[in-house]
């Protein structure tokens, strides 16, 4: 009856996965190896920048007509936020679809938001990844990682940290499956600060977790030692979103930007 | 609360848009 409760469990979990998220694994691969009839269009400098926001970001870009005048770092900033606005919103969803997250003190809903969307949005965006590029725009665009390397000072330390966790991350060849229980368990932390019913959460994490391991054994049985390399993942992505964090702040300091009010909501008082 | 307002909207309300 245990196993097929677990079983149960990591079901729930892949179909909320699927369900609420616009981009997955499978997709993003599926454009990223060529096997569609439309390729995404390539941005690698100002000019096909101009090209791809005149098409595939209008909505994003030109909506108020706001950022037309200003430099491309700036609107390659505020795309990346318009992103991650929309990912938030679906990882949001998703946590409330996680068996058992619903009934949390909402308080420990919102921090375990907080401190975990973006560890969440970091690993799931290593599977629009690959070397050379990133698919934005749902998969209609490709962005070159030599152009945002290419890109002014702050703004070109944004990505590369990205990249470089993405293609370790890519190299241990999880599935949509796997990454959704690992999402989950990212999400059901019971060490983010000022938690107020720890325990509560982590019984929940025990059994995610826990489902984690069994589901990689099952479908990854040549690789042992996926379970550990995944924990270790959880604490790299931990340091890639200080990191990323501190880029921030430096930016909003710095550079004559906006950033939007849920994303605010989730840097203040962070780390 | 107030802190995370939008966060907390976005928990008890799944049909409330997030505006870009």
């Amino acid at each position: 009856p245990q196993l097929a409760d677990q079983k149960t469990l990591a079901r729930q979990i892949y179909e909320a996965y699927l369900k609420n998220f616009n981009m997955n694994k499978a997709k993003a691969r599926t454009i990223l190896t060529g096997k569609t009839s439309n390729p995404p269009f390539v941005v690698h400098d100002m000019e096909t920048l101009q090209l791809a926001e005149q098409t595939l970001v209008a909505k994003m870009v030109g909506s108020a007509g706001a950022l037309k005048d200003r430099e491309a770092e700036v609107r390659i900033f505020h795309c990346c936020q318009c992103t991650s606005v929309e990912t938030v919103t679906e990882l949001t969803e998703f946590a409330k679809s996680v068996p058992g997250f619903s009934s949390l003190d909402l308080n420990d809903q919102v921090t375990l938001l907080k401190y975990g969307v973006y560890e969440a949005l970091f690993a799931m965006l290593a599977s629009s990844m690959n070397k050379d590029g990133l698919l934005v725009a749902y998969g209609s665009g490709f962005i070159t990682r030599e152009f945002l390397k290419s890109l002014r000072r702050p703004f070109s330390d944004m990505m590369e940290p990205k990249f470089q966790f993405a293609m370790k991350f890519n190299a241990l060849e999880l599935d949509d499956s796997d990454l959704a229980l690992f999402v989950a368990a990212i999400i059901c932390c019971g060490d983010r600060p000022g938690l107020v019913n720890v325990s509560h959460i982590e019984v929940m994490q025990e059994s995610i977790v826990r489902v984690l391991q069994l589901h990689l054994l099952a479908n990854h049985p040549d690789d042992t030692f996926l379970f550990p390399k995944l924990l270790q993942k959880l604490a790299d992505l931990r340091q890639l979103v200080t990191e990323h964090a501190q880029l921030v702040q430096e930016i909003k300091k710095t550079e004559d930007t906006s950033l939007h009010p849920l994303l605010q909501e989730i840097y203040r008082d962070m780390y | 609360k107030e802190k995370h307002k939008i966060l907390h909207r976005l928990l008890q309300n799944s049909t409330s848009p997030v505006e870009l």
